[in-house]
């Protein structure tokens, strides 16, 4: 369950971001940036915010300039995994073919990712 | 990964992880189950401590000599009138039948809300996340404006009160007398965790009102076929029998227990399935059903049976909910306990929905925006509102009579020291 309110958490935060690149026409790491500036500072949620910026935050640029929709972003850092056996879960529609060619190519954006190694790693 | 493992975090953690699993107040320095302190199971959950030092002061216990030296039940009434030296609790309680109410729930009990302005991103700004932290140390749950012990104005600008408000205008003297024994998730098959965090001295208490309302997670769950983890009638039966017996050996004689049936949930998504969903307002992209279908197919649906686009399961589990409604019925028709008297009502979620078009309101706006499955804030109040025209026309012992001091005890205290 936790890795699946994980996929729901991060896929919604990706939403968020994106909209707001969206809303006030900025760049994505201004957003990230923004939406750490709307937090309060108690229970060092804003701390937080800006630590998962400063370790995910480079990859979700990438991403997300890449076109990558919320969906692709949680599962090419590996916030959203399919189990064997079980269906690809995806909050936004998209056609088979695109969602496996662009995850071809987030794959490949990750795959340099000093994060994602660290994270593969113990 | 885990904070808690850092040595000077230890201790806090430890304490907070036993709150969240008993469902005790946090911080409750005399351990008398009541705190000073909102979230973490404070009085944000049940009326708040008025000395919490002193485990024999708490609200809801019947006054210790007349309350004529200190406030032992946190009613904010207390003291030696000068004019006759006769107590103000002897004077204006005595023989008014003070009463508390206590809330045996579910998630919906809780009243859980997640603000929807946590997710639309053209109106977020620094105020959005303003009550964020409390939402989190609360579990994402509002009591302190749920339909059954809310004690907050509504945000909704709603007239209508909570079923606590109610009981303190009937009689001033039930002031802080509530608890809100919830928990998300919360179930016949396990109250029996967390209703040892209800408090109630048998001897030393007024009597209660207590509202059994588990009214989905026993035909709720995420699995990919959820009937068989659906709780059968037989099930049903054994688990509320046995916390009617707890009950019946915790609570004061002269209480009351009522036990609400589940709703019809197929309302659900024949009012939501093709309607944009927060996230997906900007861009019109995003309808419930894809939420539904995406929480579905990570298996953390909060209810796969009525959440899902498969007619058929809606209607099974609208069957099963109808026939653990019937087992409801059917103990509070044939049970008998020494220390309260049982009752039985319905899930009338139609006829608030009547009231509700009444009023010019559309059935979707009686649904938790971002979860899609809990009754919102209105929804809540609604319901409160027709439970006490209910009992007051059915049962009208079971909230006891009009205080005819009320005036004079708001003249004397005023807001008797607030929540």
């Amino acid at each position: 369950h936790s890795s699946s309110h994980h996929c729901v958490g991060c896929v919604m935060v990706m939403s968020v971001i994106t909209q707001l690149t969206q809303v006030h026409n900025s760049t994505v790491e201004a957003s990230m940036e923004r939406l750490c500036s709307y937090l309060p500072g108690k229970l060092l949620l804003k701390t937080t915010c800006y630590l998962l910026v400063h370790i995910f935050g480079s990859d979700i640029i990438k991403l997300l300039d890449a076109d990558m929709n919320a969906d692709m972003v949680c599962h090419a850092l590996e916030f959203c995994k399919q189990d064997a056996g079980q269906p690809q879960c995806h909050l936004y529609p998209l056609p088979k073919e695109i969602w496996n060619l662009r995850q071809k190519k987030s794959r490949h954006i990750v795959k340099k990712s000093v994060t994602m190694k660290y994270l593969k790693g113990d | 990964s885990d904070i808690c493992s850092l040595p000077f975090l230890a201790k806090i953690c430890k304490k907070i992880k036993f709150s969240i699993q008993t469902s005790m107040p946090f911080k409750d320095v005399d351990s008398d189950k009541y705190s000073v302190f909102p979230t973490l199971r404070g009085y944000h959950w049940r009326g708040r401590d008025c000395n919490d030092s002193d485990k024999n002061v708490y609200p809801g216990r019947r006054p210790d000599n007349w309350d004529a030296h200190q406030d032992s039940n946190c009613n904010g009434i207390w003291g030696i009138d000068p004019k006759d030296g006769i107590p103000y609790e002897k004077k204006f309680c005595e023989g008014s039948q003070p009463r508390g109410i206590i809330l045996l729930g579910d998630s919906a009990g809780a009243h859980f809300h997640i603000p929807p302005e946590w997710l639309i991103a053209s109106q977020m700004s620094v105020n959005s996340f303003s009550n964020l932290p409390t939402a989190l140390t609360d579990e994402f749950d509002w009591p302190q404006l749920s339909g059954a012990t809310g004690f907050l104005d509504s945000t909704s600008g709603f007239e209508e009160k909570s079923i606590y408000l109610h009981l303190r205008k009937r009689n001033r003297c039930n002031h802080r007398d509530y608890q809100n024994i919830s928990r998300n998730g919360g179930s016949s098959q396990n109250l029996k965790k967390f209703i040892e965090s209800l408090s109630r001295n048998q001897q030393l208490d007024h009597p209660a009102i207590v509202i059994y309302a588990m009214i989905g997670n026993d035909v709720c769950n995420g699995r990919a076929d959820p009937v068989p983890e659906m709780t059968t009638p037989e099930q049903l039966y054994s688990n509320v029998m046995q916390t009617l017996k707890h009950l019946d050996s915790h609570l004061p004689e002269g209480s009351h227990v009522v036990l609400h049936g589940l709703p019809n949930g197929t309302f659900l998504w024949e009012n939501l399935h093709d309607r944009y969903h927060p996230l997906g307002q900007l861009n019109k992209d995003v309808t419930y059903a894809q939420v539904f279908s995406f929480l579905s197919c990570l298996k953390i649906n909060p209810c796969h049976g009525w959440m899902s686009s498969n007619k058929t399961l809606r209607t099974l589990t609208s069957e099963r909910a109808q026939q653990l409604s019937d087992t409801l019925k059917k103990i509070a028709a044939s049970e008998k306990f020494t220390n309260f008297d049982l009752f039985y009502m319905d899930f009338a979620f139609e006829e608030i929905i009547e009231e509700w078009w009444r009023r010019g309101g559309q059935p979707w706006q009686l649904i938790e925006p971002v979860d899609g499955f809990h009754p919102n804030e209105v929804a809540s109040l609604l319901l409160a509102d027709l439970f006490w025209k209910k009992v007051q026309l059915q049962w009208p012992q079971v909230l006891g009579k009009e205080n005819p001091f009320n005036s004079q005890i708001e003249q004397v205290f005023g807001d008797q020291g607030g929540h």
